[in-house]
């Protein structure tokens, strides 16, 4: 299989902040994990699905390479707010 | 396209709007100008039409602010978040905010063009949020777009006018220009520009998008091709990917770019006659690199010719037809690319699998066999 480059401890933590701020992941939702599935790897799926990239819920240079491109602000998915 | 929901939209029809700074970026009058225009982007298809005030509050608040500035969202410095824009309310309501850390062009890829960030964002004051069509101006990344010829795409008209109806001044006899969408994988009927293979992934070209197939993936992904390749042509007609060079080639008309990665190779665009090719052929119609004999072949209309990468000349004793060569295949080739040894021409929505060695024909398949929807 194709090795998934070493994805940096700094990339998983601005990804975790990229799907707070544009898939609204929560701290709370981020500490109960059900059905063996994390809301981090959930929303990761979200987002590789909204940008129409292979769904996989894991950081892969794909993904990464699609939250550090240039966008809006405005979050991707409705939060009440 | 989506909507904030909750019935999140204005309720009267004249909306004003208030300049409140300028970048340093460009000249207040271009400032002006983008705001001006990127309004009329909404106003051309809906009843909304748009005033600008000097001073008091305005429906629709523009600022120019770095990191924090007061409304709980800060910036985050150059590149990321270019700015943001608040559903339609009272107060903070319909306000678009422009982070000063990017930096902000009036038309040029230099920067990020101020009128296709403020479209995006005013669609936001108007009650539309994201959408997830690559092509739509509610895609919540930027791609760059020549403000010039910029048209409103399909889903981002629909969007509007779901929530505030058609531009009634416009007379339904006298239909907008064809607002641009997105080609669709599923549609059995379409027509590839071109196919290519890149690095182990192939690519589908199609008017202004293309698609990305990798092996391990069941669904490819779409996207703008100048947002891979800002320099590149779009509606082009062939491509390939040339192992000698390890580049791309994209062909539009009499003209070839060469990519290496994403950055335009020196010396590109080139004609194609560099490719040895006869001032009579105007335009290529497909482009196949053959593993095996590292021979290129070039399709133009009913005939191939046959380009030596290694010696970079072209083949004695072509032109030949390509009916001579690939069994049964008299209409136009619209696409070619070769894949694990086997040989595929497109022509129409139908694709013909070879074997170059004996030139037998294997299999007529569909678009869809590699570019699954």
């Amino acid at each position: 299989c194709v090795p998934i480059s070493q994805v940096a401890e700094q990339d998983e933590s601005f990804a975790e902040s990229y799907l707070k701020k544009f898939f609204n992941l929560t701290e709370e939702s981020n500490s109960v994990v059900r059905r063996g599935i994390s809301p981090l790897t959930r929303k990761l799926a979200d987002m590789q699905k909204f940008f129409g990239l292979h769904i996989t819920g894991t950081l892969d240079a794909d993904t990464l390479a699609m939250m550090k491109k240039p966008r809006c602000g405005v979050p991707d998915v409705k939060i009440a707010r | 396209f989506s909507t904030f929901g909750g019935d999140l939209k204005w309720d009267k029809k004249s909306l004003t709007y208030r300049i409140e700074n300028y970048t340093p970026d460009m000249s207040a009058a271009e400032v002006d100008d983008s705001i001006a225009r990127a309004l009329q982007v909404w106003a051309r298809v809906t009843p909304l039409r748009f005033s600008r005030i000097y001073s008091g509050t305005a429906d629709i608040m523009i600022s120019f602010n770095r990191r924090a500035h007061r409304d709980g969202y800060p910036f985050d410095g150059p590149d990321g978040t270019l700015a943001h824009a608040f559903a339609p309310a009272p107060g903070l309501g319909g306000d678009a905010h422009f982070d000063d850390d990017e930096t902000f062009t009036f038309r040029s890829n230099s920067g990020y063009v101020l009128f296709m960030v403020a479209a995006h964002e005013f669609g936001h004051s108007l009650g539309l949020s994201h959408s997830d069509d690559p092509g739509a101006l509610m895609y919540p990344v930027y791609s760059y777009r020549n403000p010039d010829t910029f048209t409103l795409h399909r889903d981002d008209i629909n969007g509007i006018q779901s929530l505030y109806g058609p531009n009634p001044d416009v007379d339904p006899r006298e239909p907008e220009p064809t607002a641009p969408t997105t080609p669709d994988a599923c549609d059995s009927t379409m027509v590839l520009d071109a196919v290519a293979t890149l690095r182990g992934e192939m690519l589908f070209f199609k008017d202004s998008f293309f698609w990305r197939s990798y092996p391990q993936s069941n669904t490819p992904q779409q996207t703008l091709i100048t947002n891979f390749w800002p320099d590149a042509p779009v509606n082009i007609d062939a491509a390939y990917e040339s192992q000698q060079l390890d580049r791309l080639l994209l062909f539009k008309g009499r003209r070839v770019w060469a990519f290496n990665a994403y950055d335009l190779a020196p010396g590109y665009p080139k004609s194609i006659s560099s490719f040895g090719l006869p001032q009579s052929v105007k335009k290529v119609d497909a482009v196949l690199y053959d593993q095996a004999s590292g021979k290129t072949l070039l399709f133009a209309g009913d005939s191939y010719y046959s380009y030596d990468e290694a010696r970079k000349t072209m083949d004695q004793g072509f032109p030949k037809r390509v009916d001579e060569t690939f069994t049964g295949l008299t209409t136009k080739v619209t696409a070619a690319f070769q894949y694990r040894g086997f040989s595929y021409v497109y022509s129409g929505p139908y694709m013909f699998e070879y074997s170059l060695r004996s030139g037998r024909l294997f299999r007529v398949l569909r678009n869809d066999y590699f570019l699954r929807c």
